[in-house]
């Protein structure tokens, strides 16, 4: 499989990875029966080897289905929206080969140049969301309540919330708390 | 508002309404979400009594059961001032499914997600007649019981027993020994007076099988248990302690024969069983659930990353320049690559999610005319898809709880409460790892009729390419 970080062929790239794991799973599966083993002794000796081509299968439908639902979307969006989604996809899609760089070397034509490119285009690609990363998180449009969090409400307020909340604790309703009596005091003065 | 919010807010490249419109799904969508979210904020009821953090395992319970009646009652309420259909259970699923309004997870959540869309599944059209519209009313409530404390997701090793007795036409009940026990349906602990009982039929000396029957549990008016039911709470777990998760064992436990669900499957007066036309037809409910925990996840993550991407802009760490002021955490790369990711996942396990739900519109369509061809297709896709944005919420959550330091442990950040739930979507509905076996094997299926040349499904259609050529390196 001919490697390119475009993203389609990316993406393309993770198809290439299942079905070479999956020729692979078969394989053995075949030899483990030839050797003896029943079909489902086969398949649980193997079952390493399934469960991660299932996941790589997996992963690779969520990039193609975001990349499709993206770029249908940029076919209405403005430009400047059209051009956050376009990033946001770049980002899943380099943020995933990089998980998988062992499979991609092995199977498709990607060298050690091509990994270093893939990494300076993830580093590149945060740099260009970190700008707008308030803004994409205020678009989810969470209301603070439904959030529920000291840390992540609209206003920002987090250290007067943190100390808001402190207060709220049971053991703050009371400038002194029973156990003083009975244990603290007694402990302190070696009558326990 | 925080003055560096305020300067992040100000550099935004796009229009955010645009975006909001887009992520939500269209302007019908946003309005209904804000009344929905404005009503439920003006409700005092809505409100924690007590902040649920600090509270014990009961008064979670307590309390989150207030709420859940109190929402369930006031929202009904507007429904019908509002004309709408006040019947329909999916006008509450929103507000009782959805974990933000109920931060410990609701304890009616398993009636409306599994116990109504399951009277629909299995019930036939008498069956829906009798229990459907109760249950929509919450005049009787339930719970879905398959596993046990012995068994899991293996559905044939199931050991709780439901064996016809022809001389009075009755299924009797039973629980053989303690690990046949139901053991974590949500809502049985306290709530459920009724229970979807999933048991291996018996009838005429022979097994058929595991069939679904409802079963009341506790008297209606006292709430007592049934004689010949056993039946508690399980305790308490790591998140999603307002869902009430409980336990229920049988001993000779009488049902009458017609609580036998039989849209599929039938047993008939003399015992005689009737197989469903086809065993891929249960695939559809474990496939829409599989749909909600994958929806459920995306927004979980993209919470998570909000909490965490507002937070590392307002908290400032260290310097990079040692002649300009401590920078917003969020300036380091190595910040950057905790959170991006993030928000960039729950974006795309969204989409998918969408992809995945009008897949699974298509084949309920088919199914009408008779064609279950995708079904399978569609149940190795909903598996692997729940597993995975289960695990990466999940490990995303966990990101997003380290990102924000000391401060994110504190449990009124909410990341534990999110943890508990990511962690919990990747415990029920299947085994991950479980789930993604069921994968495999039929992508090795799959595998094997290309290799004679069969044409295959959609999202397996790119395997013809690799089948028909030989393998190089």
């Amino acid at each position: 499989f001919a490697w390119s970080d475009s993203t389609p062929v990316i993406i393309e790239a993770f198809q290439a990875v299942t079905a070479n794991r999956l020729r692979l799973a078969n394989e053995h599966i075949q030899q483990r029966v030839k050797a003896g083993r029943t079909p489902q002794e086969a398949t649980n000796e193997t079952g390493l080897e399934l469960v991660r081509l299932a996941e790589i299968h997996c992963r690779g439908f969520i990039l193609q289905s975001a990349y499709a639902a993206i770029e249908q979307a940029c076919q209405t969006a403005s430009r400047p929206l059209g051009e956050i989604l376009r990033e946001i996809c770049r980002l899943v899609v380099y943020d995933e080969a990089l998980r998988i760089t062992g499979d991609l070397l092995r199977f498709t034509t990607m060298s050690d140049p091509d990994l270093v490119e893939l990494q300076r285009k993830y580093e590149a690609s945060l740099g260009a969301i970190r700008p707008n990363a308030v803004s994409i998180v205020d678009a989810f449009d969470y209301p603070d309540f439904i959030l529920g969090s000291t840390l992540g409400a609209y206003d920002g307020n987090v250290y007067e919330r943190l100390f808001e909340d402190a207060m709220k604790s049971p053991l703050n309703q009371e400038p002194v708390n029973r156990t003083f009596e009975l244990y603290l005091k007694p402990f302190m003065r070696g009558k326990l | 508002v925080n003055k560096d919010l305020l300067d992040e807010r100000s550099k935004c490249t796009f229009d955010k309404d645009e975006f909001t419109l887009w992520w939500v799904g269209g302007k019908e969508k946003l309005n209904a979400k804000r009344d929905r979210e404005h009503f439920c904020m003006n409700q005092p009821e809505f409100r924690d009594s007590v902040p649920l953090h600090f509270a014990s395992h009961q008064e979670v319970y307590e309390e989150t059961i207030r709420k859940a009646t109190t929402i369930f009652s006031k929202t009904r309420e507007l429904l019908k001032k509002q004309g709408y259909d006040a019947n329909n259970f999916v006008n509450f699923m929103d507000i009782m499914l959805g974990d933000g309004f109920i931060r410990e997870v609701n304890p009616l959540r398993i009636h409306f997600s599994m116990f109504i869309p399951s009277i629909k599944a299995h019930g036939s059209a008498e069956q829906q007649d009798r229990w459907l519209q109760k249950a929509v009313n919450c005049e009787i409530i339930g719970s879905y019981a398959q596993t046990e404390l012995g068994h899991g997701t293996f559905l044939r090793g199931l050991e709780t027993t439901a064996t016809f007795d022809e001389e009075t036409d009755e299924i009797v009940i039973n629980s053989p020994r303690l690990s046949a026990y139901k053991w974590w349906p949500g809502g049985l602990g306290l709530t459920a007076n009724h229970c979807i009982v999933m048991a291996q039929l018996y009838s005429k000396g022979r097994c058929h099988g595991v069939n679904p029957f409802m079963v009341q549990i506790r008297d209606e008016e006292t709430h007592m248990p049934l004689a010949g039911i056993e039946i508690g709470e399980i305790g308490n777990k790591l998140g999603y302690n307002g869902v009430n998760n409980g336990f229920l064992g049988f001993k000779n436990f009488r049902i009458p024969r017609s609580n036998t669900l039989m849209k599929n499957a039938k047993l008939l007066r003399d015992g005689t069983y009737q197989k469903p036309i086809s065993s891929v037809l249960n695939y559809g409910t474990m496939v829409f659930v599989r749909v909600m925990i994958t929806r459920n996840m995306a927004q979980l993550l993209a919470k998570a990353a909000t909490i965490a991407v507002r937070y590392s802009c307002v908290r400032r760490q260290s310097v990079i320049d040692p002649n300009k002021p401590e920078v917003q955490v969020i300036d380091h790369q190595t910040q950057q690559v905790k959170l991006l990711p993030q928000i960039a996942k729950a974006i795309a396990l969204k989409l998918t999610a969408d992809n995945l739900w009008k897949m699974y519109e298509a084949t309920q369509v088919d199914l009408e005319t008779g064609n279950t061809d995708r079904l399978p297709e569609l149940h190795a896709m909903a598996c692997c898809l729940k597993a995975v944005s289960s695990a990466d919420t999940a490990a995303g959550v966990e990101v997003c709880r380290l990102s924000c330091g000391g401060h994110g442990y504190l449990t009124s950040a909410n990341f534990l409460s999110m943890y508990g739930l990511a962690t919990a979507a990747s415990t029920y509905e299947g085994e991950n790892t479980v789930l993604y076996l069921q994968t495999a094997r039929y992508l090795v299926k799959v595998w094997n009729q290309a290799l004679k040349g069969q044409r295959l499904m959609p999202t397996v259609r790119y395997l013809e390419q690799y089948a028909t050529k030989p393998a190089k390196r």
